[in-house]
Order: structure tokens, then sequence, then C-alpha cells
């Protein structure tokens, strides 16, 4: 059937016959929509003389139009076994990613490969990762506080003033140090990440969060030179996704365990043996 | 301490905005790179020292610890000159490592920095022309998977990168402490035993006691 899914004793993901993250279901039975695809902004380019001509650069995001989308369908490659199951989608030839299931962790890794974003068409990018849920968030999301506490967020709104936003897609990004999580009163989705990143949900459901850029122009805040990264980046997001019906541990308390251990990682050292035997060497 | 100061520094240097965000020049960034490298290197000779010394509490805990581990070691080997040697691989985050891609046994230690137990999947990269045995600190066989590794990552370092890394649990890793696996390398079909799930052992350090928290919460 070309349909293919990869999962744990906690849950499982499916994905669609063009290779693209489509569900996720639960231990319980349930099934929800759950997909992921890639995009890029294209930056703005001006004169910066006058706001409205700012260009995107190293310190200001701000896309001309709405996403372009990368791939239309994805080659996938599936691998399963005893300790991991992996789906390695290639979307393009600068777009790859690995989704991956351990047997006994209850969450989906995500490793990206971005770059080198191509501009042989003269025009900058930025990439983000977009997951889109069935999640009635009503416009409010979450991001942490520099790995604290998670500060709400209201789409198209300040606590504090009326706001009327001339970039509706800039306007909404917030920085992301390590988690973004939206819910409705039944589920919670929650994504984190291994770096900085700037993120937000613009639609119900959705949150995305932007993983790699290649801009060809300056911004005129102070770098006085175009944020033209010519590398590729590699990089992981680790997927919560759960009811909120009080279980224990709770959703969040599963996304501050899980903070800690992705932020202090195990430390792996290697020893060469190769003169020894093992009791001899222990 | 001095190689502890260096880390300290560089490490404050890149507390700036640009290098926390990625907003610096490129060349800039470069540079950054190069600071930490240099840091991190210096500082890991500090790192042997420290794991150099906890090994040697373990295995004797009534000897002073600085020179126990080495002494213990040549007796077991007959080799006076033997070296105590852990090595961090700065390329894991491409799959490569010098060391697990070419050695034919190699150690991998793994240390937990939180202050509670944890488990983990351990990635190792490895030559996928060989078969490979995992065995714990007991000589328990671990379950292992190999599994390859997408050709857009071994792209990014054609001449370091092995294909293939080896996938296996690290249970009950203790709070600030660590565990080491054995790893054999050979050729495939070579193996005595079969790619098996063997029953899940909760193993403890050596150096725990009866007295001591037998069984950490699991997450």
């Amino acid at each position: 059937s070309n349909i293919v899914s990869i999962g744990n004793k906690y849950f499982s993901v499916g994905f669609d016959s063009k290779g693209f993250l489509n569900s996720i279901s639960l231990e319980d039975g349930s099934e929800h929509k759950l997909s992921q695809n890639f995009f890029y902004y294209e930056g703005a380019i001006g004169d910066n003389r006058v706001f409205k001509n700012r260009s995107s650069g190293a310190y200001i995001f701000r896309p001309n139009s709405t996403e372009r989308f990368v791939a239309d369908h994805v080659n996938v490659k599936v691998i399963k076994g005893p300790i991991v199951e992996e789906v390695h989608q290639t979307f393009n030839n600068w777009i790859s990613q690995v989704i991956r299931i351990y047997r006994d962790y209850n969450y989906v890794e995500f490793e990206w490969l971005v770059g080198p974003i191509p501009v042989d068409d003269k025009i900058g990018k930025e990439v983000v990762t977009r997951f889109v849920s069935d999640i009635q968030n009503s416009n409010v999301f979450y991001t942490d506080s520099n790995g604290r506490e998670m500060i709400k967020r209201v789409r198209n709104h300040r606590d504090t003033w009326n706001l009327q936003l001339q970039e509706e897609i800039a306007g909404n990004y917030y920085p992301v140090t390590a988690n973004i999580a939206i819910e409705d009163g039944q589920k919670r989705l929650s994504i984190m990440n291994d770096r900085s990143q700037g993120g937000s949900s613009l639609q119900d459901g959705a949150i995305e969060l932007m993983v790699h850029r290649r801009l060809l122009h300056d911004d005129a805040f102070g770098v006085d030179e175009a944020l033209n990264f010519t590398h590729p980046i590699r990089g992981k997001h680790y997927l919560l996704f759960g009811k909120l019906d009080g279980n224990v541990p709770s959703m969040e308390a599963r996304e501050r365990f899980l903070q800690a251990e992705k932020l202090l990682p195990p430390w792996l050292f290697f020893s060469d043996v190769s003169s020894y035997d093992y009791e001899d060497w222990r | 301490r001095v190689h502890l100061d260096y880390f300290s520094e560089v490490m404050g240097v890149l507390q700036h905005h640009d290098a926390i965000t990625g907003t610096s020049k490129e060349h800039v960034t470069q540079d950054y790179t190069v600071q930490i490298y240099a840091a991190f290197k210096a500082c890991s000779y500090s790192a042997k020292i420290i794991l150099n010394q906890l090994t040697a509490r373990q295995t004797n805990k009534d000897k002073p610890p600085e020179s126990e581990a080495a002494r213990y070691l040549d007796q077991a080997t007959g080799q006076p000159n033997f070296t105590f040697e852990f090595d961090t691989c700065l390329l894991l985050n491409v799959s490569s490592c010098e060391i697990s891609e070419t050695r034919d046994k190699f150690m991998v230690t793994v240390y937990n920095a939180l202050a509670h137990s944890v488990f983990s999947y351990v990635r190792v990269p490895v030559d996928g022309k060989y078969d490979y045995e995992v065995t714990d600190y007991r000589s328990v066989p671990i379950p292992h998977q190999m599994i390859s590794v997408p050709p857009q990552v071994t792209a990014l370092d054609p001449a370091k990168s092995a294909g293939y890394e080896l996938v296996f649990l690290a249970t009950e890793l203790p709070p600030i402490g660590y565990k080491s696996f054995f790893i054999v390398r050979k050729p495939v079909k070579a193996l005595n035993t079969p790619r098996v799930l063997v029953p899940e052992v909760v193993l403890l350090p050596n150096s725990m006691s009866s007295d001591e928290p037998q069984k950490p919460p699991r997450n």
C-alpha cells in the first residue's frame, strides 16, 4: 500500500503515500492528525532607508510573502529493528530528515539536515519545519522563557496595547530556547529543540520552528554583512503528544524531564582497548 | 585549573548575543568555533584526570585514588606503560568517530551529568563491514542494532563517516556517574551469540553498597 508506520508500546506515527508524516496513534487506540513538512520564506529586500524597505537579515526576520513548499512528495526509506525504528526522508537535494522512535522513549525524534541553502535564484531563504495537528488551541501557544517557565503567547495580540500587526508572520514569532507547545484542554503537543530557534503557531493546531537561514542582504542593524551562511545544519526536534486526562506524570512533567535530559545529555568517552582483553582492561 | 579557567573564559565570550543567536558574521562564527574547540580540547585533559580518579576510587576504595588505577591495570596486563585514555569525538554530530570506526576493541564510557538516574540510547558510528558484540562492565551481552546513516549525512564528511551506527540502550546510568560498555568488532557471521534480545537486568555499579538506594526510580 506504500503506507507505513513506525512506533513502540506508547504510540505509533503513520505516513501517507507521498511519504509525509500524517498521523499519530496513542496507546489507548485513539488516532490523531499530525503532519510535518518543511517550508521556506523568501527574505524581503530593501534599501533600509525606511521601515517598509527593511531587508531580512541577521537581526530581522522579514519574509516578503507566504511560505513556499520545498517538496510535494518525499522519498522514504524505512528501517525497523528491535531497538529503534526509523524513517529516512529526502525532501529535495538540500533537505533530508530521519524520524526516529526508540523502543523505550515516549517521544518522536526528528533529526533534520538542511543546507547548503541554494541561492542561485538570488533569493534569500529562511527554512522552517512545521507540525500540524488537530488541536484547537484558539490562538494560544506557549514558549519557554530561556528554559524556565512557559510563557503564554496569543497570536496577533499583546497584553499591554492594542496591536495592529504590519507583519503577521514575523510579528508572531517568539524565541524558543527549549520548548514550544499548544493545547486545547484534551490534548497537548510540544516540540523541544536542541538549540535556540524562532518559533510560532501561525494557525490553530500548528507549530513551526525556523531551522536555517541564508540571506543575501544586510538589514542595517550593525553586522554590515548579509547573513549568507553557506553550510548545512543538522539538528534535532523532540515531539511529545498526549492527552491531558490527569495521567501521572503529566505532559508538562514529561516535558520537564525530557528537557533536562536533552539539554544535559550523557557524555560519551571512547577508549581504544585493542591491545587488551576486557577483563584485563577492566 | 588553568584549563578550566580557559574554558570558562571562552564560554564567557560565547555568551555574546551574536554567538547565542547566530547573528554574527560567518568568519566571526568560525572564530567562535575555533575558540570553543581549543578550550574543549584543553579541558578534556582535565576530564581525563577526573575520570581516572573516579575509576580508581571504584577500583579500590581503600587505597589512595591518584595512582591506583594505573597500578592495578599494570599488574593485570603486565605492561608498565599502560595508558588510560578517554577521548571525546567532536564529530559525533555527523556520525563520525575515528576510534569506534577503526578499532577492533573499544570502550564507550557514558557519563550522566544529571542528579538523577537516567537511561539513554547510545549511538556509535561504526564500520558496516563488520558485526559487533556489546557487553556491559559485567560481560553481560547488550542487545544492539546496526542501522545505516543516510547518505546525506555521510556526505558531510566522506573521508571519515562510517555509514553505520551501532545503537544500544544504556540502562540505569547512575546520578552524576557513569557506566562503561565494551565493544568488539568481528567479521560478519563469526559471532557466537545471535543478535537476540536478552532479559533486561538492573545492574548496579560496583561502588554502590547495600545500604545505598538499590534501584533509583525511573523517569
